[in-house]
């Protein structure tokens, strides 16, 4: 990625985050659509032997020979579609390659993403130019291709993730999802749990459902989900309309400008013979009333790159792709076929005005290049998926957000930067958007503490990049959302923006046995069965103990209260208290910590006892209860707050929420 | 349907495996054998959890879910990228 490192602070140039030798001894495997291992981002110049640990393989395929395509950097790639073929039939290998080789992009991104070499003069069509990097440019990278052009099934990914945690990875990757599912249901958890186990890093996409609430994927509690944010980059192309109004909208279009002068300006909805036509579908469009304009489509349903193509098909010169209420005023930009830019929803909606009110309207295009420095950011995506978690609302989800708007990294050969079948283009790079690009951002992340903390746990590693993720700006103000642009709360953005340099030094940790996880399955009432199948154990929870969710050492706090169905005040008149108690682990110099809570809403009280933790030595373990009290509210009220730690240098933050049900 | 076929995810308690088989996959074989003579295993897994995947129908599904040793019988689930 370009700007990304520096965003976060790792930057070389920064001085405060180098990478020492020890991440060459981690592998970070990334199960996605497989590799295109010719990338530079997979140069293993200066790479040492394969470490002697590693027992994985590089399968080969017609178009795949270990001998070219692995090296010490890409050290591993193998390829699992028995189950994609068992249910899709065979791979159609006219269209994609039966061997890890990556024809869609998605997986070549991911990975560079993840742990990329330096890869210097790096853009896309001149956008986004710089040095291009991974987050642990030192360690290895194995992939393993578990998506084919049908999905991605649950039997390929069970098989990877078995052969991954075999080969020997430290950190897993993986940026896609089913859904919400019992744990027990859910390849991903069950795989996860047992890599967790191994001491793995799990790192898995939120997913793109935002901005709905209970939108999660990928939630167990092993699990580090992460939501997406943009970064201080823009790509600004900028509007003006006949009655000399200017907007600014965003876009990766690289090739002919629009002519100098104002072009005629039409509203998709307006030259059609469909009822959706205001979506430029395919085919929805009359030539003859589109040839040589500029139309505005509006966002939904079918691709955004796919609307453009539309209209050039169609014989339009270019395109305004307006938002609509479901993305706000998110601006995601696209490369697009033809001199194209997408505005807010706002902005779409003056066009709009206009475009209904003027019987001749014009508009011109200018496209603005890169844009750095942009504030605020990060801002929370609209398309990041929100909590409460649905499967288990006692734990807070997403955990944190990380880079994941308009993201620069590695490609296929096999595709446009579009994806398109009709784009011809080739490109080292991509700039694309989802919580797929926020995930390996961690995932590298994640490699680099692995790297400077051998013996820290998955668990944690996780607590060390949530307690010092940050959730407000540097003047104070919260993070925002851009869906609403209002203060984001914990069920957006978990603990907040990933901080590495932070994370590095977080003083204290929460940490988390595989046993802990154990209890944790009782408290949610698994029956041994089904403990079993997510575990491998034969446990059986014990009929003596109570077991509560609120015992698990997670690094933030959900509290979901019951409303209160009695009493003539109704919500209001009852009050409740629920305890919490966390064990943290410093891992840091000797100190005293102090407590200091925040609750944004009156009617909840938070306490903690002690108030204050002494830490004499490395490794100690001390204990806390926290005390929520909450007066009875009507359901579906939330509230937030926050419990810190410090000791004046460090800040070992946790997100609460609290809601009623 | 009924005798439609998809792949489900048999999970197994590994300790549980009878004492006239020596290996987990030979169990496994016997198992699937047992409810379908048309079964195809896809995959065993060792590592992640114990157990294999097969393309069944739901009654064989059913009738697999309810041996013994086998924890759970779960269909198999199409994941996207995000």
């Amino acid at each position: 990625t370009t700007r990304t490192p520096e965003f976060l602070g790792i930057s070389h140039e920064s001085g405060l985050f180098p990478e020492s030798e020890s991440v060459t001894d981690v592998v970070v495997g990334v199960l996605d659509t497989g590799v295109w291992p010719e990338r530079k981002s997979y140069d293993d110049t200066g790479f040492g032997p394969v470490p002697a640990t590693w027992k994985g393989a590089c399968e080969e395929g017609k178009d795949f020979k270990a001998a070219t395509a692995c090296n010490r950097k890409l050290i591993g790639a193998r390829f699992f579609c028995k189950g994609y073929e068992a249910s899709m039939g065979p791979v159609d290998e006219s269209r994609e390659s039966r061997s890890p080789r990556d024809g869609d992009g998605h997986g070549t991104h991911t990975s560079s993403t993840a742990a990329g070499n330096f890869v210097q003069d790096a853009s896309l069509l001149g956008y986004a130019s710089g040095t291009a990097r991974g987050m642990a440019t030192r360690a290895r990278i194995a992939v393993y291709k578990v998506c084919w052009t049908g999905g991605c099934f649950s039997s390929d990914i069970l098989a990877a993730l078995d052969k991954a945690v075999d080969d020997g990875v430290n950190v897993l990757s993986l940026s896609l999802g089913g859904g919400q599912s019992d744990y027990f249901r859910d390849g991903v958890a069950i795989g996860a749990f047992a890599a967790m186990e191994k001491g793995i890093l799990v790192s898995c996409s939120a997913g793109n459902a935002g901005p709905g609430t209970a939108s999660l994927s990928n939630v167990a509690p092993w699990i580090t989900t992460v939501g997406a944010g943009t970064i201080d980059r823009d790509f600004p192309a900028y509007i003006t309309l006949g009655n000399g109004m200017n907007y600014t909208g965003v876009s990766l279009y690289s090739g002919k400008p629009l002519p100098d002068e104002k072009l005629h300006f039409v509203y998709a909805g307006n030259v059609t013979n469909s009822t959706n036509g205001n979506l430029c579908m395919s085919g929805t469009l009359i030539p003859e009333k589109v040839a040589g304009k500029i139309v505005l489509c509006d966002r939904g349903i079918n691709a955004r790159v796919q609307k453009g193509a539309v209209v050039k098909e169609a014989g339009g010169a270019g395109m305004i792709l307006s938002n609509t209420a479901a993305n706000g005023e998110e601006l995601v930009a696209d490369a697009h076929l033809l001199p194209a830019t997408a505005v807010g929803e706002k902005t779409g909606n003056a066009i709009k005005s206009y475009l209904s009110s003027e019987q001749n309207p014009v508009a011109s295009i200018i496209f603005g290049g890169t844009k750095v420095g942009v504030e605020p950011s990060p801002v929370l995506a609209a398309f990041s998926s929100r909590g409460p978690n649905a499967i288990t609302p006692a734990i807070l989800k997403p955990d944190l957000i990380a880079p994941g708007v308009n993201i620069l990294a590695g490609w296929t050969g096999a595709a446009g930067p579009t994806g398109l079948a009709v784009d011809t283009r080739r490109t080292e790079f991509n700039i694309i958007s989802g919580t797929s690009m926020s995930c390996p951002h961690v995932s590298g992340l994640a490699a680099l503490l692995k790297g400077s903390h051998p013996d820290w746990s998955p668990a944690a590693i996780k607590s060390a990049l949530m307690t010092t993720a940050y959730s407000s700006y540097k003047g104070g103000k919260p993070l925002l959302d851009v869906s609403t642009g209002m203060a984001a709360t914990p069920f957006d953005v978990g603990s907040g923006h990933v901080d590495p340099v932070q994370a590095l030094d977080p003083g204290l940790v929460y940490d988390i046995t595989p046993d802990d996880y154990i209890g944790f399955l009782c408290a949610i009432g698994y029956t041994p069965l089904q403990i079993g199948a997510v575990s491998k154990r034969n446990a059986s929870c014990d009929s003596g103990k109570k077991y509560s969710v609120s015992d698990l050492n997670y690094p933030s706090f959900s509290v979901p209260f019951e409303t209160a169905t009695t009493g003539a005040g109704g919500a209001g008149s009852t009050t409740t208290i629920v305890k919490h108690v966390r064990t943290l682990t410093n891992v840091g110099t000797p100190g005293s910590y102090r407590a200091t809570v925040t609750a944004a809403a009156e009617y909840v009280k938070v306490t903690v006892e002690p108030a204050e933790l002494s830490f004499k030595q490395v490794g100690e373990t001390l204990s806390y209860t926290v005390s929520f009290t909450a007066v009875s509210q009507p359901s579906g009220t939330s509230s937030f707050g926050s419990l810190v730690w410090s000791d004046g240098k460090h800040v070992v933050a946790s997100p609460i929420a609290f809601t009623w049900t | 349907g009924k005798t439609s076929k998809k792949t489900y995810i048999v999970h197994v308690s590994k300790s549980q495996m009878p004492a006239e088989f020596v290996e987990h996959s030979h169990w496994y074989d016997a198992s699937l054998q047992a409810v379908s003579d048309s079964a195809e295993m896809l995959y065993t897994y060792d590592t992640v959890t114990h157990g294999f995947s097969a393309r069944l129908t739901p009654a064989e599904a059913e009738a697999l879910a309810a041996r013994a040793g086998v924890l759970a019988v779960v269909p198999e689930t199409r994941y996207h990228l995000h």
